[in-house]
């Protein structure tokens, strides 16, 4: 896993 | 509510909560500056900057409705035009200066240090001069850095799949939102409606300028990269790589 595909799919806090 | 039943003012105020907090470098910096010190503090910057754009681009009405591809793509092709962007915004009041972070602000000519970055700043400088002149507001601005983001891959790419198609469209309709809103944020000057289509004209005809420099500045920096003046890594490191490798 890439972080930005990483962040992008983390939900938002 | 979905974005296509907003109003442009609520499309507006969304994008206006979404703007990412003010952001510090929080580092010791040693003046002057060398090569290596200012391309290390401007790359660190970016790569903190970067993270907070992920947050700001999904909250974006719409954006997370896009195909996870599509999300990708379009925040490769835009980071650094989105960076500019903000930079230009920090730095409009402050003639001569840019504007990094609160605690990282650098003259033109401080620019000398780096080989070739003298350049950049100058167009940089330029840019702001010129939203200067034209007193940007607030609301303008956060419509067109989304314009950015949204923008940024439609000429590069055909959808292929309906999966890409059914993307591509609510991408489009996200962009009619977008302008709807600019449109709106311009009509509320007091402008006769002649000068507002010459408003709306003139600041989008400044992205172009800015996806110019984002250009130069990414050969720049991977040529920074190249020569080992810096080390690029972690997020910065994969949005440069997608630009270099034609991705």
């Amino acid at each position: 896993h890439t972080k930005l595909l990483q962040l992008l799919t983390t939900k938002p806090e | 509510t979905h974005h296509s039943s907003m109003s442009p003012e609520e499309f507006i105020s969304r994008i206006m909560e979404a703007e990412p907090p003010e952001i510090y470098l929080m580092e010791d910096l040693k003046k002057p500056f060398t090569q290596a010190s200012m391309m290390m503090s401007l790359t660190n910057l970016a790569d903190k900057e970067l993270v907070l754009m992920i947050s700001w681009a999904k909250k974006i009405p719409g954006f997370v409705e896009l195909s996870l591809a599509d999300q990708i793509h379009l925040l490769k092709c835009c980071w650094l035009e989105i960076l500019m962007l903000g930079l230009i915004w920090r730095s409009v009041d402050h003639p001569g200066k840019l504007i990094f972070s609160p605690d990282f602000k650098l003259n033109r000519e401080e620019g000398q240090c780096v080989e070739g970055i003298m350049e950049i700043f100058d167009m940089l400088l330029a840019a702001t001069s010129r939203f200067r002149e034209l007193k940007l507001q607030r609301e303008e601005y956060v419509c067109l850095k989304a314009m950015i983001l949204l923008n940024s891959n439609l000429c590069t790419s055909s959808p292929q799949t309906a999966e890409e198609l059914e993307s591509r469209n609510k991408l489009l309709r996200l962009l009619d939102s977008v302008i709807d809103a600019l449109v709106w944020a311009i009509s509320k000057l007091g402008l006769s409606t002649q000068q507002q289509t010459l408003r709306l004209g003139h600041l989008t005809m400044l992205l172009s300028h800015i996806r110019h420099v984002s250009n130069k500045g990414m050969d720049h920096l991977s040529t920074m990269k190249r020569k080992n003046v810096v080390l690029v890594y972690d997020l910065l490191l994969e949005m440069l790589d997608a630009n270099m490798t034609g991705g």
